[in-house]
Formats: structure tokens, sequence, C-alpha cells
């Protein structure tokens, strides 16, 4: 089973 | 004053078609240097960058730095309205609450303009960090997009698993499963026909079929396609748009749970 993360688990906000 | 003209409004039809699958509106922001747009689709999990270059455009003029944020579904029935050779030319005042859209045929025997309202858009932008990818693979972005189309029948995800011997895409659901083993090429003859990777160490990471076939969406821009790989951080699937700009697209890879 494989989880989805979003971008937000990777680059930080602006 | 803002204006932008393009010769050929099939270009801008297409980045318009590159990106409406991911986006229901996105900001544009114009400045001298040319059009950026940055914005996650809905869900968060992917990012399209576009980035137009002032100088492929056949006019720019952008006196003071502006953002227009559209509805993609409205420009998409203003674009429509425009026949491919057509010229384009985007305009919009300093501070205006609209754009408009000039169509000029050939000949110029007939002009048509259409206007369309502009949005206040609440846009997040991210930070990306410059990064030294572990693997860069150069493709024919129509055999990426036949690869992509292929495996979404077998399962919603893709593997994608890069060594030096060539790149591997694998998806595996209800049915069964399919491989595609892509190798290095070292056709000289037919540039854009090579895949050609460039190799740190080697990558194995799992992405939504559903995205990938979004970005596919950008084929018609470009003969080519790059995928940009590293260890648990997100895939760059970047276009070159001839003479004008790149479209990239960011896609947060699976994890195990």
């Amino acid at each position: 089973p494989t989880n989805q993360p979003t971008l937000m688990n990777f680059f930080k906000k602006k | 004053m803002f204006e932008a003209r393009l010769v050929s409004s099939g270009t801008l039809k297409k980045v318009l078609d590159a990106i409406k699958d991911l986006l229901n509106e996105a900001s544009f922001d114009c400045s001298d240097t040319g059009i950026q747009l940055q914005a996650m689709d809905s869900s968060h999990v992917s990012l399209v960058s576009l980035s137009l270059r002032a100088d492929g455009f056949d006019k720019y003029r952008c006196d003071r730095n502006l953002t227009m944020g559209m509805n993609l579904a409205s420009m998409t029935k203003i674009l429509k309205c425009a026949n491919n050779d057509d010229t384009v030319t985007v305009k919009a005042q300093d501070d205006a609450d609209c754009v408009t859209f000039v169509f000029e045929s050939k000949k110029q025997e007939k002009i048509s303009d259409y206007e369309m309202k502009l949005m206040n858009l609440d846009q997040e932008h991210l930070g990306i960090p410059e990064t030294d990818f572990s693997c860069v693979i150069h493709m024919p972005s129509g055999e990426f997009s036949r690869i992509c189309r292929d495996l979404s029948q077998f399962g919603e995800s893709v593997i994608i698993s890069c060594t030096k011997e060539g790149v591997r895409f694998s998806s595996s659901g209800d049915i069964g499963s399919a491989n595609i083993k892509l190798a290095q090429t070292n056709n000289i003859d037919k540039e854009e026909e090579t895949v050609s990777i460039d190799l740190q160490e080697p990558v194995t990471l799992t992405f939504a079929c559903q995205y990938l076939n979004s970005f596919t969406k950008a084929t018609p821009l470009s003969n080519r396609v790059s995928l940009s790989m590293s260890a648990n951080v997100p895939l760059v699937v970047e276009y070159e748009i001839p003479d004008l700009g790149h479209i990239r697209y960011y896609l947060a890879p699976k994890i195990e749970e």
C-alpha cells in the first residue's frame, strides 16, 4: 500500500 | 500597459491545453522579462511552472508588473474563437480588471477582440530549491505520453526505475502487470528520437498515473521531454517550448505506508 503526500511535504510555502 | 503578441494562436492554445487539466484558474505574473505562472492542482500533489520569455514573443511590452488571474475554462472558450494561424495579442491596462485577446487573420481581413474579466486569486507560491538530481532522462515526448497512457490501463501508479542500463516503467493491478524498458540509444542521426540518461545513482520512485497523464497534455509543445528524479523528492517533468520558454511539472512521489 502506498500513500500520496502533497508537495508541502517537500517544498516550503513562500 | 501590458501587451504580448504571438504570430500563432496555436502556440497559446497548446500552452493552455497543457495546464487546464490540472488547474481551473491561474495567475499569470507578467514582468518585463516575460510571463510566469506557478500553481498547484487542487489536491496540492502536483505543481505547474510555466515560463514564457519576453524575447520569445513577436512583440512584448510590460511597463509595470502585473498579475492576471484567469479562469482557464473562460480562456479556453475565447481561444476556441481563434484559428491556429491567427496572430494573438494579449493586452491589459495597468491595474485593469479585464484582459483583451485580439485575433488577426493572416491577411488582416478579420480582426476580433474578446474581453475577459480577471480574477483575484489567492495564490500559494512554493519555494522550489535547486536540486542536483540523481538521474535525468531525456526522451521523445510522444514515447513518454504513450507509456503513461498504456500503463495507466493496468494500475493507478507507475513505478519508474532508472539505472545505467536504462529506465523501466511498470504498473500492476487487477488484470495483471506491465513493464516497459527503454535502453539508452546512441542514434546521432535522429537526435530527437534518442533516449539518454544522466545518472549519478540509481533511483526508483512511484507516481500516480493520473497526474503523469495530465502532464503529457504538453506533448504538442515539444518533441522532447526530460524526467528528473532523486530519491524522496518530487519528479520534474520538463518540456522546452522552442524559442519561447518551458513548462515544468512537479509531482510528489507516492511513499510506502
